[in-house]
């Protein structure tokens, strides 16, 4: 039969194979607005692909988002499938979705972590590393949230690589990392980082790795706080929102503190909802009312990037 | 396959600094095998901890002989490993 993204069930957790065949569906369903490239490679030699939603020019002014860096959040990944289906359905229709891509890219890597993806369906549903393996140790991965070279090696992450905030060896040391990193230097105009985790219904932008308000503080901050209030009126989720520090801990090694000292402004972590119930395990009956709550603040953060080009 | 039979998730809540101080010392045990999905940050608010059915025991008795409170988030991880698993095979049909 032929597949089409009509047929593909947005309210189920899929494979990487079913994502990744739904992905050259979207690309066929939208030849002239969306293509698939490839960043890179896993550590255990998986393409790293990225979505690129693009209606012309030459390296426009781009917002990146990625969901899956840690493998088990499986909501994150479900809800990157959903809002790359809604950013292709919603140009031409919605006026600001139409306004961001007629002047900007946006740049979407939906399974950040492929080789934990993988594993968490064959072999450990609560794996959140890489799977690169540790010289000198029995346990495998690093935290690829811990990896970045922003306060690497800080207390806010692990030298030991059996914890799970493993930061390895050194600062980008893991592929998934490294293809991130290259490709945002590479590209040079990337205006804003959405780094999609779960869970804990926060809006989190820079710094983790150190208390101090950052450069944009401000800014951010009223930006998130109209972020969180929009996904609040969806369902009533309530999302605290912050510097990662103020809100939650100190984390060394992360990407938004990386990407914001490296030039990006609007560096945003979204902890998706877990309705205090089932943390990592969310049922899949809650993919579509999560990625529906999530899509409003979502916009507001792209609209505002658009609005305030830098 | 990792299994995950008879663990359980536990939502803790610490009223003090020095509860939470505890709360990182269980999680840095390595033969009690625990996970914090969330991690314990400040008073009042919510840490929740996977804690391996053969630990269920001592861990439990960790909480309440420092008078840490908690409540049982998730019954039986792999129930719910298994819920999800049979949904997806559901959805694929």
């Amino acid at each position: 039969t032929e597949r089409s993204t009509s047929t593909f069930d947005f309210a189920s957790y899929h494979t990487i194979e079913e994502i990744y065949d739904w992905m050259d569906v979207l690309v066929d369903d939208h030849p002239n607005l969306i293509s698939k490239i490839e960043i890179g490679r896993s550590y255990e030699n998986r393409s790293l692909y990225v979505m690129k939603f693009s209606t012309g020019g030459s390296n426009r002014p781009a917002i990146w988002l990625d969901t899956g860096i840690h493998s088990r959040e499986w909501i994150t990944q479900a809800t990157g499938v959903w809002t790359a289906n809604k950013i292709a359905e919603e140009y031409g229709q919605d006026p600001s979705v139409t306004a961001i891509l007629d002047s900007m890219d946006i740049f979407f890597e939906i399974i950040a972590n492929p080789d934990g993806f993988v594993f968490t369906h064959s072999s450990n549903r609560l794996w959140r590393k890489t799977r690169s393996i540790n010289a000198g140790s029995d346990c495998i991965g690093v935290d690829p949230n811990r990896n970045w070279d922003a306060g690497f090696g800080g207390s806010g992450s692990s030298s030991d690589p059996c914890s799970e905030i493993y930061r390895g060896p050194y600062a980008h040391s893991e592929r998934e990392v490294k293809a991130i990193v290259d490709f945002i230097h590479g590209h040079g105009n990337v205006k804003s980082v959405i780094s999609i985790h779960s869970y804990s219904q926060m809006l989190l932008f820079p710094y983790g790795y150190k208390r101090g308000p950052a450069a944009h503080h401000q800014e951010l901050n009223e930006l998130a706080k109209k972020a969180v209030s929009d996904l609040a009126a969806m369902y009533g989720t309530k999302y605290s929102y912050g510097s990662i520090a103020d809100t939650i801990y100190l984390a060394d090694g992360t990407t938004v503190d990386w990407t914001y000292d490296n030039g990006v402004k609007y560096s945003f972590t979204f902890e998706l909802r877990d309705t205090g119930r089932y943390g990592f395990l969310l049922p899949s009956t809650e993919i579509i009312p999560t990625a529906t709550e999530t899509w409003p603040a979502l916009l507001d953060i792209m609209v505002h990037v658009l609005e305030n080009p830098y | 396959e990792q299994l995950f039979v008879g663990d359980q998730v536990l939502r803790i809540t610490a009223r003090d600094e020095e509860q939470i101080a505890l709360l990182r010392v269980l999680g840095e045990r390595a033969e009690m095998q625990v996970d914090f999905w969330r991690d314990p940050t400040r008073p009042h608010h919510p840490a929740d901890l996977r804690v391996p059915f053969a630990s269920l025991q001592a861990v439990k008795f960790f909480l309440e002989s420092h008078s840490i409170s908690y409540s049982i988030m998730i019954e039986d991880v792999q129930e719910l490993l298994d819920e999800e698993k049979k949904n997806m095979t559901k959805s694929r049909r």
